[in-house]
């Protein structure tokens, strides 16, 4: 891991091979969980941060869902060493995994993300084969049982945010929502995307405030405000519906219905000069600002127990 | 590899709920294969498009027409992706070495 360069972007068999070199690295902290198969029957894994116990509260953080916002993933996999790095050193960090687990899917879906490599940087969704259509794949952000089929989410196979056939029918949806069922002890669920600079609370898939929403805009701005004291990169907080649009089926929405309280969406860099095709330049510097926000909400979430 | 030479992405700042709707009405417009990267919602929010370039000039004459200020946000989005390209395998060969 020391000699892998989190400057670039990379293919999915280096991620795969760079999360070894994690657990290799840090056997006593880091541990690779194969929670199930994509579509196209490749493993799905998540990097399970922990220092023992068994069911600890834990945190879970996502990238890369949308196949193509390659800075999501980019920054996870930054974060992901930043966290095993600054375990034993930054007092904060050390607490944290000394009383909660993290969970840090660095690959969401892994179908989409392959794809983008080798035959189209634009692809979003799965890449699962829909009965009755020559257009392939489902909008996996689009596809969880929340507020499932309603607006802002496509039933037709060929748009971009075509929701699928029913809820959790993506496997890759599914597998998750299976982890997250059987533990049972998730206080927080983070989902990573880009772009547009936002940190997103629920809900998307109505403009209804959930009971928490005061509390979650007060830690939605902290952690903001710690993100851009770095260097200044503006976010706006608030929750989806009101921030962008109405979007139903996404995943923060069922965590939060499922009683996951701290459950956050951010949208990484930009503003509007590259979208979602950031140039690898500028992987560091969103990392590092994003783990700034990052922290502060796991902080939180460590020192709120509820 | 599909490649998209020629094809641009448009900044669109609508300026009223009418040019939100009728953007809304582009955004349905199943031919011109759009791809929206952020979504006609509200005048306050820019929205950011995929435009092929067959499609180029049907979508700059709507947008003309319509009175709906624009902006070119990437000029050429195969020239991007071929940049990202050279960057990646540029890394791959220093990582190598």
């Amino acid at each position: 891991a020391k000699s892998f360069d989190y400057a670039t972007y990379h293919g999915l068999e280096t991620l795969y091979s760079w999360m070894d070199s994690m657990v290799a690295g840090h056997p006593n902290l880091i541990s690779k969980v194969h929670i199930g198969s994509s579509y196209e029957n490749r493993p799905m894994y998540v990097l399970k941060f922990s220092t023992g116990g068994s069911n600890r509260p834990a945190i879970w953080i996502d990238a890369g869902i949308h196949s193509r916002e390659w800075i999501s993933t980019a920054s996870a996999v930054w974060m992901a060493n930043k966290l095993a790095t600054d375990f034993g050193v930054d007092p904060s960090v050390t607490s944290l995994l000394g009383q909660m687990d993290v969970y840090l899917m660095i690959v969401t879906n892994p179908d989409g993300y392959a794809f983008t490599h080798t035959n189209n940087r634009m692809w979003r969704k799965t890449r699962s084969v829909n009965p009755g259509s020559t257009c392939r794949g489902v909008d996996p952000n689009r596809n969880w049982d929340a507020g499932f089929g309603g607006p802002g989410a496509s039933k037709n196979p060929c748009s971009d945010s075509y929701h699928g056939p029913s809820a959790h029918s993506a496997i890759e949806v599914n597998n998750i929502v299976n982890l997250i069922k059987n533990h049972g002890n998730f206080k927080s669920f983070i989902s990573i995307h880009a772009y547009s600079q936002l940190l997103m609370y629920p809900y998307g898939y109505i403009c209804t405030d959930i009971p928490d929403q005061a509390e979650l805009h007060s830690v939605g701005q902290g952690a903001v405000q710690a993100l851009s004291s770095l260097y200044g990169t503006s976010y706006k907080v608030g929750s989806i519906c009101k921030i962008i649009y109405q979007a139903s089926g996404g995943s923060i929405d069922w965590t939060y219905n499922i009683g996951i309280k701290y459950s956050f969406a951010f949208e990484l860099r930009d503003t509007g000069r590259y979208g979602f095709l950031l140039p690898a330049n500028q992987i560091i510097p969103t990392a590092t600002e994003t783990w700034l926000g990052l922290k502060y909400i796991m902080e939180y979430v460590r020192d709120h127990p509820y | 590899r599909k490649v998209f030479t020629g094809d641009q992405v448009l900044r669109i700042d609508a300026k009223s709920e009418e040019q939100i709707q009728l953007l809304k009405e582009l955004e349905n417009t199943e031919v011109l294969e759009l791809d929206f990267w952020t979504h006609p919602v509200s005048s306050d929010l820019p929205v950011d498009v995929h435009v092929p370039y067959v499609s180029l000039n049907v979508v700059r004459r709507f947008l003309q027409d319509n009175e709906i200020p624009f902006q070119v946000m990437i000029e050429d989005l195969q020239e991007l992706l071929d940049k990202e390209q050279e960057d990646l395998q540029h890394d791959a060969m220093k990582g190598r070495d």
